[in-house]
């Protein structure tokens, strides 16, 4: 696991994040992506003492999450179908951008689309959050922080990699309870 | 009428074009170091795209040449290392594979300037 430079972290134990209402997708419901957003975020608050509440208000939120195409103006341009799936900064700026180009599932219906191009959005969701709370990416690639996803493939079960790096920065959650973490060969509870 | 299919056409053109050079690197599995290769300049680019070769000069960095130089096998190890690839310095198929894969825009400089912490097993 990895850090932004200077270890940058929030040092609140709520956050709030919000969606945006402009720079949305026409093809999945609002319910659809909050559904798992939410799946994502207690994920990671399950781990750490940081609880994460969902806001109408996308302007004052600490977490602000979009889907942009192309060129949005924050200098990391999105590329189109693949290459780069999405972006976060890191704390305290909290935007969370996903490219509108990608061709989002959820809930595993990589088979209704058949599309070979079909990118998991909770796997990237899960993903990106790490960044927001100040992780950089793992080199193992098993872990949710490994910078690289297929298509087709999803990953969002928190590894032993993930959750050492991200206790390290906000400590332990005095509810993290071992047999609620992933099963995987690399999970917090095999280790 | 004339104008919609115009419109469509222009779609489809600016899709295509995005498509088209960000993810073949296949052509460029075990070129060799010194070889002068059309292609490698995309790749110098995706490297310099998430933090593995800078454009600081040098021989045409800048401009990003299609010369595989030492600095670009130096980028290719750096590259196999943050990713937990065999470390060979070459285009071998697995991290041309991975260099075609989709991933997240967030660069690995932080990966090559702090390095990395390593759980015990």
């Amino acid at each position: 696991y990895t850090y932004f430079g200077g270890k940058p972290k929030w040092n609140q134990d709520k956050l709030t994040y919000a969606f945006s209402e402009t720079h949305k997708l026409d093809y999945l419901t609002s319910d659809d992506v909050r559904t798992v957003f939410r799946r994502a975020f207690d994920q990671w608050a399950s781990v750490i003492p940081v609880s994460f509440e969902e806001v109408d208000d996308y302007t004052t939120a600490d977490l602000k999450i979009g889907f942009f195409a192309g060129d949005h103006g924050d200098g990391q341009p999105f590329d189109g179908v693949l290459g780069t799936l999405a972006h976060a900064f890191a704390p305290e700026n909290g935007r969370l951008h996903l490219d509108a180009a990608e061709t989002w599932v959820v809930d595993d219906d990589f088979g209704s689309k058949g599309s070979t191009v079909a990118v998991d959005l909770e796997s990237v969701a899960t993903h990106e959050i790490g960044h927001l709370l100040g992780l950089g990416h793992s080199s193992q690639e098993s872990a949710v922080m490994y910078p690289s996803l297929r298509p087709r493939t999803k990953k969002v079960d928190l590894t032993v990699d993930d959750v050492a790096g991200v206790l390290k920065l906000y400590g332990a959650n005095p509810k993290l309870r071992l047999d609620s973490l992933t099963e995987s060969e690399n999970s917090i509870k095999n280790g | 009428r004339h104008l919609a299919e115009e419109a469509t056409a222009k779609a489809t053109q600016t899709i295509h074009v995005s498509n088209a050079t960000w993810h073949d690197f296949s052509r460029l599995v075990d070129v060799q170091v010194g070889s002068h290769v059309s292609g490698v300049s995309e790749l110098k680019r995706y490297l310099h795209r998430f933090g593995y070769v800078k454009d600081d000069g040098g021989d045409g960095m800048k401009n990003f040449s299609d010369v595989f130089d030492g600095r670009l096998e130096t980028a290719i190890s750096l590259y196999q290392q943050n990713l937990g690839l065999p470390i060979t310095g070459r285009l071998d198929m697995s991290t041309v594979t991975l260099m075609s894969s989709p991933r997240c825009g967030v660069s690995d400089t932080h990966m090559i300037n702090a390095g990395f912490h390593t759980t015990a097993h």
